[in-house]
């Protein structure tokens, strides 16, 4: 069948922070976040790789709501010289476009087309972060309408009738 | 309101491909799921974090059905060369767990409670890629049914109810 593409998503309401070369140790993860929540911040979209080999590292990017930023960054400085991490990253200027949608995964040629689209629009993806309902991506904030316009356009979406903050 | 945790969803059916040094350039990412796609390979789940600073080159992990690993790394072969890939890495041994539910995103909590759950588990998290309704880690296969019983034992969920396939 084919994949029911519903809409496209975009928020350009969050900050994303990026903590460098935290140790790929049992329980670095819970440390991190438990400090983070104690700190009330709201967390939305969290990336973590694997670490190379032999780095022994890896890097744990998160997006939050802008006000939160000093909140977050300051729980993270606590953190930082006891559990080693290498650097803690802010950037203010992310913006973050999703395609939401159904059957996705058996359907290989959607994330291609997506990723197709932003290049054709000269957007550079920075990060991804994928469930079976919704392909999500990080770009620069300025590049978001025209990040979102390129892809209605892509999939053939009517931008009137099914733009939607649709959560997944 | 309290987070609704609806349950936790497991898979094993997945091997894990990571594409180690793709060049951070507009155009990379669909060029290399373009070809993926084009071996008719079904793609679940991308992460990319962010690109150091200075480095110029990131990394690409996905998810795919174990029986399409070979397919893959062809397809993915076939570009490294040209494309400046250091290397790709394949990973029969991955399994991916994720917690379900609605509302995480306002209760910062519910990250740092999985993840500590598997952290008490002794259970490394290798990977991790999350959306409003789904936190997803990729562990070892092995850890994978002592990290389900220990995230229902963590969310006071009763494994025999909620246990379902929900796809977010
Ligand atoms: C890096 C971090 O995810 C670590 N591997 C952990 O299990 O917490
Ligand atoms: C690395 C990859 O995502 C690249 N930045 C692109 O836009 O395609």
């Amino acid at each position: 069948e084919q994949p029911l593409i519903s809409g496209v998503a975009h928020d350009r309401s969050q900050a994303k922070i990026t903590v460098i070369g935290v140790p790929d140790v049992l329980g670095s993860a819970a440390q991190l976040f438990e400090a983070v929540a104690a700190a009330g911040v709201n967390i939305d979209m969290i990336v973590q790789n694997v670490s190379a080999h032999h780095s022994g590292v890896t890097d744990i990017s998160f997006t939050l709501p802008h006000e939160q930023g000093e909140a977050a960054r300051a729980a993270l400085q606590a953190l930082a010289a006891e559990y080693g991490y290498q650097e803690i990253q802010y950037d203010e200027g992310v913006g973050k476009l999703s395609l939401v949608g159904a059957g996705m995964r058996s359907h290989p040629g959607v994330s291609a087309q997506l990723f197709g689209a932003l290049r054709d629009a000269g957007i550079n993806i920075e990060m991804i972060s994928t469930s079976e309902i919704r392909i999500s991506v990080v770009t620069r904030s300025e590049d978001l309408d025209e990040a979102v316009r390129a892809v209605h356009s892509a999939f053939g979406l009517d931008a009137d009738k099914v733009e939607a903050v649709v959560y997944g």
